[in-house]
Order: C-alpha cells, then structure tokens, then sequence
C-alpha cells in the first residue's frame, strides 16, 4: 500500500491512497485502502489521512475519520491525535500505520508495525525519508 | 506558503534485519522520487489533489511497492488493485476496488470523483469506467513480478492445501482454553474445525 497527504498554497488538503491488498486473498475481500473515512480521509477543516495496516481492523475503527474527528471536535494537535488513533487500533488487535497532515503544514506519521516507508517535503524544502522505527 | 507533502509505502515486518543496503537505497530514491514528484507541481501553484496524484503514480509505477506494478497476488494469481483519493475543499472523494486491468487505478480514483457521481466503483464495472474516461489500460500480466509470485506460492505451499476461511480464521494464537472448558479434541489433538491460521504475506497482513 501507498499513500500521500498534500497543502497546497491555497491551503487546500488532500489525501490518496492506493495498494494491491493483501497476498493469497480469496473471495473478493476489499481492506481499508480505497474506503473513504476508513484507509483515506480529507477535510480542510481538520486534516488529511492516508493509512497502511491490517485493512478489516482499520475499517472498523474508520481509521482516517477518526483522526479528522479528535482534530475537529477534540482540538488537539494532528500528531496526538493520530497516535490516540493508532494506539486505539493497536488495542483491538490490528496493526499498521498513517500518515496525516494538518491545514497548518503539521505533520504526524505513526505507526505500530515494525516500520513503515515513509518521508516528507516541507515549504522550505527540508525533506526526510524514514524507514524504520 | 505551508505547502508541505508527506509519503508512506506501506507498513510492516520493516527491520533492518530483513533489508540490504541495495535494497534500502532503492526504496529511499523511489520514496524520494515520488516525494519530488509531487512537490513539483505544488511549487509551481499545483493544487493538492495533482501532487498527491502525482506522487502515487510513481509508486505505482515502481515494482518496489505493493499498488500498481509490483501489487501482490490473489489466491487464484490475479491482481486486484484499490485506490482511493479525497479532496479536503470539497469533501469529495473517489476510489475504485478490485480493477485488474488499469494501470494507474489512483488515476481512475481522480476520474471517480471528477468525471463521475459516484464515489466507490468495484471489479469489472470500474475497469470498464476507466476505459470508458480514456485511462491507460493494460493487461492483466503488466502487474506480475516475480517476488511477489513467489509470495504467494509461498503463502499457498504453508496452506498445506487446508482451505481456510482466512478472515475469521485466528492470525494470532488464540488464547488456550479455560481448563475443562476446551472444545472436544480432534485426534490431532486440536479443537473440532481448527483451521490452520492463513499466511498474510507482504508484511504478514498488511495492505
């Protein structure tokens, strides 16, 4: 699975998601990937969400809603806000990680996998690519 | 000006255990290709949607990630690819499930929700929308790599032919019965319709 979260200079968020799925899948079993609120979630009022993990899990929590949600009724920061999701999916059992962007330009990456690949650019041109934990 | 991208490639049994040198400097030119790629079209005043777009393409073109070409396989050797892309402005939104013959389907994704009333299209009918919008279709066989064939002919040899219902199937150890309560032994000592926990591969289960 691949994903990117963009800010554009209008100030405008975007969110996109895309994968193969899972090996040896039988039955037409779909995971979170291209079901919106759940792999892949955008709102300028809150944030913009791409997820990589154990699909069935992540699209029972409504993963990348539920990020958006702590952000727009919570009001806390992308980043907590992000991991609170991840810690909640972890509980359940599932695994994995997202990517999340705020209008701001902040920036949250969390994962519970043993790594995830994953990088961004910034507006001043800093730019990371990180692999492991 | 807070233009800002940021990329993932999937999650997994990532460890510096299970990568080579090789293989680490490959994944890091195609993530920062992918990163700028996209950045691109946002310094030149691109809206987000094209940079996210953009950014995916390149990671779908590339064999090294598990979307587009270099997807992982099926149980019955196909290749079925999601994609899905969300405009925060508006709120809409678009993905495609289970295409087997577009070769960008975040592109068909972008046709969803731009050239459509729709949101979600699955399997054959969202093949043949992306044909219909003119997308670049390709066939079924552009998608293989012979990693991820081997993934999946490992993933059917440890099924050992026991066909398992994978999704309810326990992935990790259940929890050992309470005594007096087990369910009643098969010779084999296991519990009466025990199947054998599937093999997710591509980092286990992973999308």
């Amino acid at each position: 699975t691949v994903g990117a979260v963009a800010l554009d200079q209008y100030g405008n968020l975007a969110a996109a998601t895309s994968t193969g799925g899972m090996t040896n899948k039988r039955y037409g079993r779909v995971g979170d990937a291209p079901i919106i609120g759940a792999g892949t979630y955008a709102d300028n009022q809150s944030c913009a969400v791409s997820c990589t993990g154990w699909g069935e899990f992540f699209i029972r929590a409504t993963v990348a809603r539920d990020v958006a949600a702590r952000v727009e009724y919570q009001q806390v920061p992308v980043a907590q806000a992000a991991q609170a999701t991840i810690d909640k999916v972890g509980k359940l059992g599932g695994d994995g990680g997202l990517i999340a962007l705020d209008p701001a330009g902040n920036i949250a990456m969390p994962f519970n996998s043993e790594g995830m690949y994953r990088g961004y650019i910034k507006a001043n041109g800093e730019t990371k690519v990180l692999i492991y934990r | 000006n807070r233009i800002t991208l940021v990329i993932h490639g999937g999650a997994g049994t990532i460890t510096r255990q299970n990568m080579t040198p090789e293989k680490e400097k490959a994944y890091t030119d195609a993530l920062n290709q992918a990163m700028q790629t996209g950045y691109a079209i946002l310094k030149q005043g691109g809206s987000s949607l094209d940079a996210v777009e953009a950014s995916i393409r390149v990671m779908e073109d590339s064999p090294l990630f598990n979307a587009g070409k270099g997807a992982v396989f099926t149980h019955d050797g196909r290749n079925e690819l999601d994609a899905a892309i969300m405009d925060g402005k508006t709120l809409k939104a678009g993905s495609v499930a289970g295409v087997t013959t577009v070769r960008n389907p975040i592109t068909a994704a972008r046709a969803v929700m731009d050239k459509s009333e729709h949101v979600l299209l699955v399997g054959p009918g969202a093949d043949q929308f992306a044909k219909e919008k003119g997308l670049a279709i390709v066939e079924p066989s552009y998608f293989h790599t012979e990693a991820r064939y081997q993934q999946l002919q490992k993933a059917l040899a440890s099924e050992k032919g026991v066909v398992t219902d994978q999704l309810n199937a326990p992935t990790k150890a259940a929890a050992p019965a309470a005594p007096g309560k087990s369910k009643t032994k098969t010779k084999a000592g296991k519990p009466q319709g025990y199947a054998e926990p599937p093999i997710f591969v591509e980092g286990r289960k992973y999308g």
